[in-house]
């Protein structure tokens, strides 16, 4: 493992961090989108499908199960606890995240690396990953206060997926073989969406200003 | 490839 994988891991676990501190301790999900949360369920669940029956590692294991166990809990904190439920916003939150579901699926089958069920559903939650956050960065433009947590949880996943590039090019040119066109392809995707945010974030972090997506 | 790795990330 190295570093860019590392430092890129532990960004997507802060960011899954802030998240539940923001729902557990404020009891409050305003701005969060409960269509991304429920993609993210299902990315992890159909990428995990190998998690009791290919070992890779201890840590991979453990980081598999936090990352299930926290977006699945995250869902059911914003669909069912009594409190937290109340905040979020239902009406602006209104992407058709279905339709993001089904030509990712159709994708997988059509361009994969293997045709097994497995590795479909494996490069299906690769799709599905890439545009995954797309109802959040609709929702984020949709509020007109977005709170420093919401701001710092979308930041860190970005910054999550761009210590990934650097990740894989420092394993391309390190390790013999290493060509992962489908990974590279929706993992490049997938960083170029949070473009636009990352812009905004740091001027409104140079400006010392509240952040506010235009329109 | 892929056999050769599996998918060891996250």
């Amino acid at each position: 493992m190295n570093i860019f994988r590392l430092a890129g891991d532990m960004t997507h676990l802060f960011s899954v961090l802030v998240l539940l501190l923001k729902i557990h301790t404020i009891k409050s999900c305003a701005g969060v989108s409960l269509k991304t949360q429920e993609l993210y369920a299902l990315v992890f669940a159909a990428r995990y499908l190998d998690i009791f029956t290919n070992y890779i590692s201890l840590y991979n294991t453990v980081m598999k199960l936090i990352f299930l166990g926290s977006s699945f809990s995250i869902v059911w904190y914003m669909r069912y606890h009594k409190i937290v439920r109340r905040s979020y916003d239902k009406d602006q939150d209104t992407f058709r995240h279905y339709f993001l579901i089904l030509p990712c699926l159709l994708l997988a089958l059509l361009i994969n690396e293997k045709f097994t069920f497995k590795e479909v559903m494996w490069t299906f939650s690769l799709y599905l990953e890439a545009v995954a956050i797309l109802p959040q960065l609709v929702l984020l433009q949709r509020t007109r206060n977005i709170d420093n947590l919401t701001g710092q949880y979308v930041f860190l996943l970005g910054a999550y997926r761009a210590l990934y590039i650097l990740n894989w090019v420092y394993r391309y040119f390190t390790e013999p073989h290493f060509v992962h066109w489908i990974t590279w392809v929706s993992g490049l995707v997938q960083t170029l969406l949070y473009a636009d945010f990352f812009y905004y974030y740091f001027q409104s972090w140079k400006n010392n200003q509240k952040l506010h997506l235009p329109a | 490839y892929l056999d050769d790795y599996g998918h060891d990330e996250l």
